[in-house]
């Protein structure tokens, strides 16, 4: 029975792809087949995953248009994982499929032809509500977000907004399954405060594992390599194997 | 003669609103007359410029759907700056415009209408490419782009190619006059090297002033204070006052 989750968030720049590629990452290693879908246009999943010299033949750009989606899935460079790449062209699919009906969940539709392969499913979104994160959410049963300042905990009404309208109109079976704080600074009275609103807000949904901020989870981007395979030692390793290991018991 | 600024790069959480905010401040503090242009739906500039219990009555949705322009300013909490503020509707205004024609110049031919009132007009853009930034770029003389981490790096490419698109068929005026580090780390290597191939690809362009990371500055925006009002002292505050002066020195 595979599993769907949408790492989203449309404040930028708080975790989301990092998070998407480790936490994939750390399953692959674990043994579980893994299918990550890039849908921001700015393709940095898609980096992180693929060697610079790897041709891309086909991304998510097309299947939104209506390509199959077997013709678009690569391999990644960490084992178990396969990729759904995406372009800087997917941009301008939002006012391509402007009037086409359904297109709210074109990739919820794809999906169902593949899923069987995957244990599990992870899609990273752009820092935006538009067309493509909503594809996302009307795909995922799980809504996991990742929240790093006190600017990213003020979006975070309008995204329970947006996620309440889904889940009537277009998903019932998204439900919000964590909240993860990230490039978290335990010595900052910024940092403390804000897990301890979350708490109050979210109770038993906010993660317990926090990722601490760790310059080698930033790094191995640049290198084409998940944390584990760039820096297993590191602390940003073991805090996503942490956090993934809390997120499977969550999803058994 | 009004100077006209944009803060844009579509990477998300890069300090693009944090300097913006901070530098309209730093320049209102200086005696200069400022206009801060939040055209970002999620409006963080605006939250951090204006206290909760201020009733906003129009904003730069409103221009863009054809209001004055003169009726969407406001005062800020900064000495010296006023603010258009943004709203979350801003989002559904570029669908809304997709058809209309000279739908990219419509906030340069607005802030025509009230520049004169002003030194300097500094534009805070969203974490991406789309009719909002462009509207931005098509307005400013000055592109000012904050990096952060070698993911924002990646997409500079991509900027500088909007950039020189909308340089060539909308606003031949538009130079790039910065390029500067921000949350700037200078014991990783990872921020070293960044620093380093900026100046190898961009020379002069590349700021000598660089922003700390510095947890003040994220600390503000929640008592919605510049950082220069809500801690003076601090590295966060003199590296912003020291940035505002190395660009004022551009733009003399
Ligand atoms: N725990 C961490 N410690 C240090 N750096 C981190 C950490 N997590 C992420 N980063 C770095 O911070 C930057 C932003 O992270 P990331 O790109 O994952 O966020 P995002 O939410 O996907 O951004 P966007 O909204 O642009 O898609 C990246 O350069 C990333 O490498
Ligand atoms: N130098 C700094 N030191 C510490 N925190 C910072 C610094 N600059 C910005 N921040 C914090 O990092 C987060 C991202 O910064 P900011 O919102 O200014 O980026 P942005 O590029 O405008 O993001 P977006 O793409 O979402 O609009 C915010 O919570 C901000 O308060
Ligand atoms: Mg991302
Ligand atoms: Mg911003």
């Amino acid at each position: 029975m595979t599993k769907t989750i949408c790492v989203a968030n449309q404040k930028g720049g708080v975790g989301k792809t990092t998070s998407a590629v480790n936490i994939a990452a750390v399953m692959g290693n674990l043994g579980l087949n893994v299918l990550l879908v890039d849908i921001d246009s700015q393709a940095n999943a898609t980096m992180s995953m693929l060697n610079d010299d790897v041709p891309i033949n086909a991304t998510i750009r097309d299947v939104l248009k209506g390509a199959h989606i077997e013709d678009t899935i690569m391999e990644s460079v960490s084992p178990g994982v396969h990729i759904l790449p995406s372009e800087l062209a997917l941009a301008t699919v939002e006012s391509e499929l402007a009037n086409k009906i359904g297109r709210e969940k074109i990739l919820r539709k794809s999906l169902k032809r593949i899923e069987g392969n995957y244990d599990y499913i992870i899609i990273d979104c752009p820092p935006s509500l538009n067309l493509l994160s909503i594809n996302a959410l009307s795909a995922a049963q799980y809504l996991i977000i990742p929240i790093h300042e006190f600017l990213a905990m003020e979006g975070l009404n309008q995204l329970l907004d947006i996620y309440n309208q889904i889940k009537e109109e277009l998903n019932e079976d998204l439900d919000i399954s964590s909240i993860f704080m990230t490039m978290y600074d335990p010595r900052t009275k910024l940092a403390k405060d804000l897990y301890g609103t979350l708490k109050e807000l979210f109770a038993d949904k906010v993660a317990t594992t926090t990722i601490p901020r760790n310059v080698k989870l930033a790094e191995a981007p640049a290198y084409h390599q998940s944390i584990i395979a760039y820096a297993p030692e590191s602390k940003g390793a073991k805090a996503y194997c942490q956090l993934t290991e809390e997120l499977l018991l969550l999803w058994k």
